[in-house]
């Protein structure tokens, strides 16, 4: 464990937190892509296979619950939730998720690191979180003003993908044979995808104004 | 690490 996974991990339940925070608080999910949200589910249920079978550390484990937990617990509550589901932009969130879903386990049957079915669902799950907030960010596109703890959460949750790549590089250089590429440059594709995201984000902060996005 | 899982990240 270094900085940057221990600060990327803490950065990542941070957005979570975030998250809860504001359906909770606002008893509202407007802005938030539901289907963003299934696909993190989706994101950890396939990657944390592992859950049961190969224990490394109570840190790893108690994360991993939290992260099956709270993806599972915001999917149900924007879904089932009668005041929540009320206020879920059905209309504006219309990106078609399951084309991503379909075109990242094609691709991760045919780039894993080994051709097991944990892997396979491994890869998977790390080329479906690298897209998971594209829903999410076409949905913020269209509902133009953002209020600032969605705003908050999207800036936590693409910081968290650019401090593991400060990690991977960390590792590359301090562990002898350390090769994630599959992870790097997905991770890469991840952060990129905020970078316009960033950068209005950036802007409302430096001139203190609401978060736009251009139409 | 336990032999096969070589996924120590979350």
């Amino acid at each position: 464990m270094n900085i940057f996974r221990f600060a990327g991990d803490m950065t990542h339940l941070i957005s979570i937190l975030v998250l809860l925070l504001k359906i909770y608080a606002t008893k509202s999910c407007s802005g938030i892509s539901l289907k963003t949200q299934e696909l993190y589910a989706l994101v950890f249920l396939t990657r944390y296979l592992d859950l049961f079978t190969d224990f490394i550390s109570v840190y790893n484990t108690v994360m991993k619950l939290v992260f099956i937990a709270s993806s599972l617990a915001i999917v149900w509550c924007m879904r089932m939730h009668g005041l929540v589901k009320r206020s879920y932009d059905k209309e504006l969130d219309t990106f078609r998720h399951y084309l991503l879903v379909a075109g990242c386990f094609a691709l991760a049957v045919l780039v894993n690191e080994k051709f097991t079915f944990q892997e396979i669902f491994w890869a998977f799950s790390i080329y479906l979180e690298a897209v998971a907030i594209l829903p999410q960010l076409v949905l913020l596109q269209r509902s133009g003003n953002v209020d600032n703890l969605t705003g908050q959460y999207i800036f936590f949750l693409g910081a968290y993908r650019a401090l593991y790549l400060l990690n991977w590089i960390y590792r590359y250089f301090t562990e002898v044979r350390f090769s994630r590429w599959i992870a790097c440059v997905s991770g890469i594709v991840q952060t990129g995808l905020y970078a316009d995201f960033f950068y209005y984000y950036f802007l409302s902060w430096k001139n203190n104004a609401k978060l736009q996005l251009p139409a | 690490l336990p032999k096969g899982s070589h996924h120590d990240e979350l």
